[in-house]
This record gives structure tokens, sequence and C-alpha cells, in this order.
């Protein structure tokens, strides 16, 4: 049974892989039901974010934003500090593509803080660029300059000229 | 209108640029 739950996420990987992304929520599904069969929370973190990332090429953001939380809530109780960010930088997205900015901000602002503390330059450059443009959204121009300022100097620093 | 704005904002084109070969491996 736990093998077929390990088959269950491959099959759901590669099928998202192929671009298949209602059959790879099929199969990741039943990978999360086996996860939660065993109490494997660690699997069970794994099956929601690939689940919320399926459903994002599903154009369901709502679906992946609910799936991301999930996702969320177990890296803090798993305390996985660099999986919490990208469920936070994954969020910041899902609420950027559901026009809801000051959720997106929320989600990026949390993202950057724990990119500081894991001292992710990579990271903390992505969470200024997301924020700048959430604030450009919002009309906030003196924000989103002190983000894209912040953002130019990280990414001056890790040379990444794009 | 506004689609039209969401697809301009580059940081979340790149972030699904990315999304689309990431999976949480077994």
């Amino acid at each position: 049974r736990a093998a077929q739950g390990r088959a269950y996420g491959n099959l759901g990987n590669t099928q998202y892989l192929l671009g298949n992304f209602s059959e790879a929520t099929a199969f990741h599904k039943e990978r999360l039901a086996i996860a939660k069969e065993f109490g494997d929370r660690a699997a069970e973190r794994r099956a929601y974010s690939n689940l919320g990332n399926a459903h994002i090429f599903l154009g369901r953001f709502d679906v992946s934003a609910e799936y991301y939380k999930k996702t969320l809530q177990l890296s803090r109780q798993l305390k996985d500090q660099a999986v919490e960010a990208q469920a936070c930088y994954s969020l910041g997205n899902t609420y950027t593509l559901l026009q809801d900015f000051e959720r997106a901000i929320e989600y990026h602002l949390k993202h950057l803080q724990i990119a500081q503390e894991l001292r992710d330059r990579v990271g903390e450059g992505r969470a200024c660029w997301s924020l700048g443009n959430a604030y450009v959204s919002l009309g906030n121009h003196e924000q989103a300059l002190n983000f894209a300022k912040k953002h130019l100097e990280i990414s001056q620093e890790i040379g990444d000229c794009n | 209108v506004q689609s039209v704005h969401l697809l301009q904002v580059d940081s979340v084109q790149r972030w699904m640029r990315d999304l689309k070969l990431m999976t949480e491996c077994e």
C-alpha cells in the first residue's frame, strides 16, 4: 500500500510534466488519500503542493490557494522553513492571479522575512520583485520604488543580469 | 483590461514558467 502511494505520486508528477494537469490531479488525490491513511505528513504535504501547482495550470487559482494553505500549515507543523517560504511565495503569486493584491503582499512579505532569516538572497530578490509589482497594482508607487531598488541591489549582488 | 494587465506581471510569469517544471518527488 505504501509503494502504491509512491507510485501514484510518481504518476501524478509524470502526467504533470506531460502537461496533463487533470490526470495529474487525479493521481495526486490518490496519493494524498494513502498519505493520510499512513499518517505520512511529509507525503501529505508534497501532495498538497503538487495539487496546488496543477490547479494553477487548470486556471483554478482559488483551488490552488486552498491547497497551498494546507502546504503552509503542514510545513509549519513539520518545522520546514524552506517549504514554508516556498508556500508563501506560491500563495503570493496565486493571490496576484486572483487580483487580491493586499493578500498577495501579506504572503510575499512573509516570504521575504523567511528568505532573510535563511540568508537566501535569490529568494529575497524574488520577494522584492513580486512586492514591487504588487504595490504597482495597488497604485502605491513609493513602496513599489523601494522594492524595485532593493530588487536591483540584490540582482547586482548575485550577478543576475536579467 | 485587468487580464491584459495580469499578463504583464513579469514576476508571476517567471514563477509560472518555473512551476511548470516543478514537482515534489517521492
